[in-house]
């Protein structure tokens, strides 16, 4: 479902250039459960930002679902990334004067089509899904910073999106919440969700299907979980 | 050095009342290296922040050094905060439109008894501490996550504090990064340095010399780590 071919990042800086990403070919079948795991520094949120449409690469290309993403047109592009994804970003990017519950209703607003039913419903049953179910009136600096990554979370999944990309997901998180979230992916890859899922954690990792490492810039290994 | 009795922080939401901690008595020795686990939201920023004299509590007493810091007056406050604490904020706190270098030395701006020296110097040796040598310059949206919560640790760290309030500076850390932060710390609190770490991270509190454990707003347990 996803593939990339030589895909490169770079930033000028003055008269230094940063390669973020150095020519990275990546395949992803649908409904698999990865890892991508690496230093800090390394390239996993340029890598899941390129994946989730939210940047472009400065060269190759990047083939989703058999299009090449490069040819969508300008007023295609966000649409298009709102139907396909649902995103935790690394620091969470949720709306500060907006509740808890309105943040995670935000996707639905794109949902035209009405695939998920009641906004308001899909997205109480998202956070409590996370737990918040006591939590849901909150402002986001109402929220202790694992509260505010898990309305990040239900934010991802309440459009039941093809693909979530997850940046870190458990950073602020207890181990009994992170094994939660976990759980909870995958059931929803068991659901049919394809699931890619940038960590630092090896207990998170281990729940994966398979494990990318990144270093540098560049996929430095790729593996297989074995059961 | 620090002694809280009987805190309480609550917040008054519409009808409910949010209990954020509850009759809190927790000291500290001088020199001690703590790390505070919990839950997410079982009250460790909230007890941070406090002690940090960022907050204030609903009631009880916070005993600083000898001295009750609800008799600081308001002109008092923020130097005294500033000459005493080095702060990790969970969401890093960074200036957006400034570069990691001056972010790092925006504490010695309040340094007016000149103790650390060059501001400049003491914060370029700072970035390089936490390997961030080779992005002074970056803005913070020119930085991965891993990196800017590092900016934020070596800004803790610049101005010499007595006393370091970490929350959670590891969440965004790789395995190895995050080693190296303990290790800083550890050398630290050699130095003289009284140092709490808010960590959901078992590997970095094996390396504190006592174990505090929150729950619901209360302390649950408080342990010596056997060496
Ligand atoms: N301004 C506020 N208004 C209402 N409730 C609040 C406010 N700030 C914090 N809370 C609540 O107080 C509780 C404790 O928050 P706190 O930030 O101390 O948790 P924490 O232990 O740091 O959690 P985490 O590990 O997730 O960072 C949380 O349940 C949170 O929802
Ligand atoms: N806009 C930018 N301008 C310049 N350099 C950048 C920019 N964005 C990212 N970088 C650099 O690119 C590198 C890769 O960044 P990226 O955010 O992908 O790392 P990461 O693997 O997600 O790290 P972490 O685990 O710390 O989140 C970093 O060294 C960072 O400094
Ligand atoms: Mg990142
Ligand atoms: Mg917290």
């Amino acid at each position: 479902v996803i593939e990339t071919r030589r895909l490169t990042k770079s930033y000028q800086m003055g008269e230094t250039i940063v390669h973020a990403l150095r020519d990275v070919d990546f395949m992803v079948e649908t409904e698999e459960l990865i890892a991508v795991m690496g230093a800090s520094g390394s390239g996993k949120s340029t890598l899941l930002n390129i994946l989730g449409c939210l940047d472009k690469p400065s060269s190759g290309e990047y083939i989703l679902e058999g299009k090449p993403v490069s040819e969508l047109g300008k007023k295609e592009y966000a649409p298009f990334r709102n139907e396909k994804f649902g995103f935790v970003f690394q620091s969470f990017n949720l709306l500060p004067r907006t509740s808890a519950l309105e943040n995670v209703e935000l996707p639905l607003v794109y949902d035209r089509a009405g695939r998920v039913g009641k906004p308001r419903r899909a997205a109480e049953e998202a956070l409590r899904r996370v737990g918040l179910g006591d939590r849901m009136h909150h402002m986001p600096n109402q929220l202790s910073g694992g509260e505010q990554q898990r309305v990040a979370i239900a934010r991802a999944l309440v459009n039941n999106p093809a693909i979530i990309l997850a940046d870190e997901p458990t950073g602020n998180l207890d181990t009994s919440t992170s094994a939660d979230v976990m759980t909870l992916f995958q059931e929803l890859n068991r659901d049919g969700m394809t699931i890619i899922v940038v960590t630092h954690d090896p207990e998170i990792a281990e729940c994966a299907k398979r494990i990318v490492l990144m270093r540098d810039g560049r996929i430095h290994g790729d593996n297989q979980v074995s059961a």
